[in-house]
């Protein structure tokens, strides 16, 4: 029973030396507890497509990874979020881009994939589309975070645009 | 951004993609995550999730070119992963990371930057959890 799972929380210039113990124990908990909610799926049986989703909304709502709350910011000092799923055994596909108050919007991806004829729904259509279909949704202090507003400052100052691991992580 | 593939019990591939995008974009800015083919994708063969600057994904549809190069190509996972990270993406003007999974549960991870946040997990054996190269 090969079940395998992978999880990813972005690439970028990450340097060890700018990384406290204490913040690097802090990422590495979160992706352990990513780990472990798609390992309950698997280990139950449960399908990939439930273990992708249950693993990527941990770090949706853990605010040191870019998506969900802890998103970094647009030019503007708003937070747009986009995702995406696909089931690689029926090929049907799911997204959302440009969504400002869904909680998870790993969920809305889904959502668009398993209860409309579409695959990609974008902008406040979206975010009322998941409020219809009664997903969670978020004020938008919910996605703010300071470390985030300070990259933004940071980004702007030197007038980037930034991974979200490309700016120093001790930021404010 | 952050991102999951799996392959369970039943051999079943998926992939998931979520972001804020990048830091001091133009509002209204798309990057790959949610452009299936570029930043996710899944089919019989692996399941794919990208991260990085999202236009060098989108340019050369990152994640749909790994499943070909094992289609068609017939490299094995780990080899498609690296080609699309290290050649592909920055031949495309970007750097970044992938994750994937193959349908025998064979895991894909290359980035061609100084790090990234990714976690391994064999059902029954321990998670592995890494940061830097």
């Amino acid at each position: 029973m090969n079940a395998t799972l992978l999880i990813h929380g972005g690439a970028g210039t990450i340097r060890r030396e700018e990384m406290s113990e204490a913040r690097e124990a802090e990422h590495r908990a979160a992706l352990t507890e990513a780990l472990a909610a798609g390992e309950a799926v698997l280990s139950s049986g449960g399908s990939a497509l439930d273990a992708v989703e249950q693993a990527v909304r941990v770090l949706e709502d853990c605010p040191l990874f870019n998506a969900g709350r802890g998103a970094t910011f647009t030019a503007a000092g708003s937070i747009e979020m986009d995702a995406a799923v696909m089931d690689g055994m029926a090929r049907m596909a799911g997204a959302v881009a440009g969504v400002q108050r869904i909680r998870n919007p790993v969920r809305a991806a889904r959502a668009v994939m398993e209860r409309t004829p579409h695959v990609l729904l974008i902008g406040p259509a979206a975010d009322d589309f998941a409020a219809a279909e009664g997903l969670e949704l978020a004020a938008p202090e919910y996605f703010r975070t300071e470390h985030r507003w300070q990259q933004l400052q940071a980004a702007l100052a030197a007038r980037r645009i930034a991974l979200d691991h490309d700016l120093p992580a001790r930021m404010g | 951004t952050v991102g999951a593939v799996a392959r369970d019990a039943a051999g079943r591939l998926a992939a998931a993609t979520s972001t804020g995008g990048m830091t001091n974009k133009r509002a209204g800015r798309v990057g790959d995550s949610p452009l299936i083919g570029a930043g996710t994708w899944a089919d019989g063969t692996v399941a794919v999730s990208c991260t990085g600057i999202g236009e060098a994904f989108i340019r050369c549809a990152a994640a749909h070119e790994l499943s070909a190069l094992m289609r068609h190509g017939g490299l094995p996972v780990q080899q498609a992963t690296a080609e699309v990270a290290e050649v592909l993406v920055p031949a495309s003007g970007g750097s970044g990371g992938l994750i994937a999974v193959d349908a025998e549960g064979r895991p894909g991870i290359a980035f061609g930057t100084s790090g990234m946040y990714r976690g391994l997990l064999r059902l029954g054996a321990p998670p592995e959890i890494a940061i830097y190269r």
